[in-house]
């Protein structure tokens, strides 16, 4: 859950 | 968003549209490894497959789009444009990029996050993108002739990544739950790789000469 929240790059 | 990341992400998105300038004004895509240029488009769709199913935001779905079409776009020249392609070193750029897609891929079903699809997938586009350079850098050491647009572009593209690298330690230290080992060590084998050529790069650039690597 915690790598989702931060898949936020390109 | 941090400023490291933004400038990053800029470069990025300037390294491709000078390439796309180098082979529009031109009309020339000498220089330039399609077999990197294909490694790239295969990287995007991969990771970008989140495109379909969740949003972060506008920016990141815009940039997303916009780097997916432009690899396409630069494929579609150097393959198919009749003039164009003429100028595509054939010959030079011979490397075998099933011997990194293959090594990634395995190294994608044996270490990820999670077994899914999409995360294999995403975990593949991470390690392929460290080496997807490769080429182009062969391709450079071959044609001594390099011109200064498509060693700005190798310069880009290795500092966006390096960029990167201060962003994630900038993240790491500012958000709670931000870890993410796989990126940050792909990240730092993908920056890791050009340090050859910036050092002749810097060379080149400091003496206003022209690059040229080592054969």
């Amino acid at each position: 859950k915690e790598e989702e929240e931060t898949k936020d790059e390109l | 968003m941090n400023l490291f990341r933004l400038t990053g992400d800029m470069m990025h998105l300037f390294s491709i549209l000078v390439i796309l300038l180098k082979i529009r004004a031109t009309k020339s895509c000498r220089g330039i490894s399609l077999k990197t240029q294909e490694l790239y488009a295969l990287v995007f769709v991969c990771r970008y497959l989140d495109l379909l199913y969740s949003f972060v935001s506008v920016y990141n779905s815009v940039m997303k789009v916009t780097f997916l079409a432009t690899a396409f776009s630069i494929i579609r020249y150097m393959r198919y444009d009749k003039v164009v392609r003429q100028t595509y070193d054939r010959e030079q750029d011979t490397f075998r990029y099933g011997f990194l897609v293959a090594p990634c891929f395995v190294l994608a079903l044996l270490i990820n996050h999670k077994f899914t699809l999409t995360e294999v997938l995403w975990t593949f586009s991470i390690y392929l993108e460290a080496v997807a350079i490769l080429p182009q850098l062969v391709l450079m050491q071959r044609t001594q002739n390099i011109d200064n647009l498509t060693a700005h572009y190798v310069a880009l593209l290795g500092g966006y990544r390096a960029l990167y690298i201060v962003n994630w330690v900038y993240r790491y230290f500012t958000e709670r739950h931000y870890k993410q080992w796989i990126v940050w060590i792909s990240g730092l084998i993908q920056t890791a790789i050009y340090a050859d050529f910036f050092y002749f790069y810097t060379i080149a650039w400091k003496s206003n000469k022209r690059l040229q690597l080592p054969a």
